[in-house]
């Protein structure tokens, strides 16, 4: 695994997330539940706790956008590029942006929602791209089951470097 | 069988692809490190174990095809 330039990380463990816009590919309630499931695949090993809010600003902000959408890191089209995060920050820091031109799927193989948020959740908190193949902090994106998908120790020993571990 | 043939050089439209990848995901920071195509190539296929060859091969190629993160692999 590895940290991000200078290892960023949130000085408070109590986070707050904020979903601004949806994919049309999914019904919104499995977004939800999708995200809720990916920063938990986070929260589950570390002290680091999620709430959701809606009308405030929120440390980890989420959204789906096309092509160029205001952060200077345009999509680019189907396939390629499939997501962005930015790391532990004010402002901008942790938001994660979904390519809109992606085929998003909470079920089947087709880009999976799930699989991709947790990936780029781990920037949001810290982490930068691994290079052990099977990590869900490597770049690439490969599908796995997500019902039974367990965080890889890579990412487990990255996640409580930057935050310990989680009290039993 | 004939075989497939690869043309020697790289095509302009190759070699943009490639350096629009290599200039997203390994990122050179320094104005003063000037690096080849190639070395940069090599940089690329030791993040992803393949072979270092330095040439966009068929491994190379098909890894740069594939959906991914838009963060860097390497970063300052």
């Amino acid at each position: 695994y590895q940290t991000l330039p200078g290892t960023p990380k949130w000085k408070k463990t109590h986070l707050t997330y904020k979903i601004l816009s949806y994919t049309s590919d999914i019904p919104r309630k499995n977004v939800d539940d999708a995200i809720k499931r990916a920063l938990m695949v986070w929260s589950d090993v570390t002290p680091l706790q999620f709430r959701r809010v809606y009308g405030r600003q929120a440390d980890i902000e989420i959204r789906f956008a096309r092509r160029e959408h205001g952060d200077g890191a345009p999509f680019d089209g189907k396939g390629g590029t499939l997501a962005h995060a930015f790391g532990p920050g004010e402002g901008i820091g942790g938001d994660a942006h979904f390519d809109n031109d992606e085929k998003w799927s909470d079920v089947n193989k087709d880009v999976n929602l799930f699989l991709v948020a947790a990936h780029e959740f781990g920037h949001s908190l810290g982490l930068d791209h691994s290079n052990v193949r099977g990590a869900l902090m490597y770049p690439i994106y490969s599908y796995r089951n997500p019902e039974t998908f367990k965080l890889p120790a890579d990412d487990r020993q990255g996640i409580q470097k930057l935050y310990g571990k989680k009290s039993s | 069988f004939p075989a497939q043939l690869r043309p020697e050089s790289w095509s302009s439209i190759d070699l943009e692809k490639v350096k629009g990848y290599l200039d997203k995901f390994f990122p050179v920071f320094s104005k003063t490190q000037n690096l080849s195509i190639e070395e940069r190539i090599k940089e690329m296929q030791k993040f992803f174990h393949l072979t270092v060859t330095g040439k966009l091969d068929t491994e190379t190629e098909e890894i740069m095809k594939l959906p991914r993160c838009g963060m860097p692999d390497i970063s300052e």
